[in-house]
């Protein structure tokens, strides 16, 4: 473990808990993406079976059920008990164009061919894109309420965080997992101009709003 | 073993 895995999962679980008390505490989850969340949930319920197999530490086992926990709850919130503020006419990414060359490609490329590996790769490619519905949302609406913003800026910020904690490991450990490096380089590079908006509008407490 | 230490990541 090192400083930068931790924030990194620290910031994670800040966008997780953020956008579910959003939910919970406004009843509502307008402007959020359910197939975002959907997404989130199968990025999770993929890579954390080794929950069943294997066990890495408290630390590990703990955070793994509070993200798988968070993002069923929050799916839950969003097509179950806040199901008529969901705006569905605007959630509208075709995510059966991510899924399916997703499934492919973690068949093609992986470390291990084995089920929990490829499941394990699927998770991580799926993850890279899994906010883009969110993004294409936001794009439609053309504007994000502020708490979503923030919402959006940690979940980029992790896996920024991911990648200099990457760059320690190979320095330190020489470990690297080039499937991981690559897919996470993807991930947080689909948050730049989020973050070049978050940082010039949000930042200075104006609305974020796409060009109108 | 070695792989499952490399799966110690989130």
């Amino acid at each position: 473990m090192n400083i930068f895995r931790l924030t990194g999962d620290l910031s994670h679980l800040a966008a997780i808990i953020i956008l579910l008390l959003k939910i919970w505490k406004t009843r509502s989850c307008a402007g959020i993406s359910g197939k975002s969340q959907i997404l989130f949930a199968l990025v999770f319920t993929t890579r954390y079976l080794d929950l069943l197999t294997s066990f890495i530490s408290l630390y590990n086992t703990s955070m793994k059920f509070i993200y798988i926990g968070c993002a069923y709850a929050t799916v839950y919130m969003i097509y179950a008990k806040f199901k008529a503020t969901y705006d569905g006419n605007h959630d509208t990414f075709r995510v059966e164009f991510l899924v399916v060359p997703i499934g492919g490609l973690a068949f093609l490329v992986n470390h291990d061919f084995s089920p929990l590996e490829i499941l394990w790769t699927f998770s991580i490619y799926l993850e890279s894109v899994a906010i883009l519905p969110q993004l294409f949302m936001i794009s439609k609406t053309g504007e994000a309420e502020t708490i979503t913003t923030h919402y959006l800026f940690f979940l980029g910020l992790y896996r920024a965080l991911y990648l200099m904690n990457w760059i320690w490991r190979f320095y330190f450990e020489g470990f690297f997992d080039m499937i991981a490096i690559v897919a996470g380089v993807v991930q947080t590079i689909l948050y730049c101009d989020f973050f070049y908006l978050y940082v010039t509008k949000v930042l200075k407490g104006k609305k974020l709003s796409l060009p109108a | 073993d070695e792989s499952e230490k490399d799966k110690d990541e989130l």
